[in-house]
């Protein structure tokens, strides 16, 4: 099974 | 003084086209430099990423920055009462809680204007690294709409594998699987009908359908578009606008759990 993650795991907060 | 003009108003219905699904609201942040768009769809699954440069526009001025918030079912609204044809302004003041959008026919015989409230938005810009993808793939933005739709049919996630010989699209569910696989093309009479693919690496990574199908809302923008994807990183779907800037859009892989 596979589980969405988040984009914002991905970028840094500006 | 903000104000910008197209001289048709289709390219404006189809940028918002191209958001409006993902994004309720978002905040337009316009410099000198022209239009920039930096918004994360409700889930924050996805991220979307609009340019808009200045030099493509008929006529620019923004004379201080300006962060307008719309909410673009209200845009979309005031865009349906654009003919295709129609010259498209939007015109603001310093500091105002108002954009307007003025549309003009081509004989200049009608002339209309529609203010719309601005919004203030909380806005959380993110920073995008630099990145040197393994797979970079370009292809007919129609082809790429009609493998998204049609695996959709089939589950929720798309795998999609990436390697020298091509690329190919897989999904599978209840209904049984379906593989649609698709070779760099050796030949071309017309750019726009290439499949063209750089590899550095191979990549295996998977996506949710529902993402991949409303970034196909973009596609009359552009005749092709180009995914970029690394090993458990966000794949970048980018459909260029020509003349006038691009639209990106950010999708977060599904992982293993």
């Amino acid at each position: 099974a596979t589980k969405q993650g988040s984009i914002m795991s991905f970028f840094t907060k500006k | 003084m903000f104000e910008a003009r197209l001289n048709a108003a289709t390219t404006l219905k189809k940028v918002l086209d191209a958001i409006k699904d993902l994004l309720n609201e978002a905040t337009f942040d316009c410099s000198d430099a022209g239009i920039q768009l930096q918004a994360m769809d409700n889930s924050h699954v996805s991220l979307v990423s609009l340019t808009l440069r200045s030099d493509g526009f008929d006529k620019f001025r923004c004379d201080r920055n300006l962060s307008m918030g719309m909410n673009l079912g209200s845009m979309s609204k005031i865009l349906k009462c654009a003919n295709n044809e129609d010259t498209v302004t939007m015109k603001a003041q310093d500091n105002a809680d108002t954009v307007t959008f003025m549309f003009e026919s081509q004989n200049h015989e009608k002339v209309s204007d529609y203010e719309m409230k601005l919004m203030n938005l909380d806005q959380e810009h993110l920073g995008i690294p630099e990145t040197d993808y393994s797979c970079v793939v370009r292809m007919p933005a129609m082809e790429f709409a009609r493998i998204c739709r049609d695996l959709s049919q089939f589950g929720e996630s798309v795998i999609i594998c990436c390697t020298k010989e091509g690329v190919k699209f897989s999904a599978s569910g209840d209904v049984g699987s379906a593989n649609i696989k698709l070779a760099q093309t050796s030949s071309v009479d017309k750019e726009e009908e290439a499949v063209t693919i750089e590899m550095q690496e191979p990549v295996s990574l998977t996506f949710a359908c529902r993402y991949l199908n409303a970034f196909t809302k973009a596609t009359p923008l552009s005749n092709q578009v180009q995914l970029s994807m690394s090993a458990d990183v966000p794949l970048v779907v980018e459909y260029r606008i020509p003349d006038l800037g691009h639209i990106r859009y950010y999708l977060a892989p599904k992982i293993e759990e």
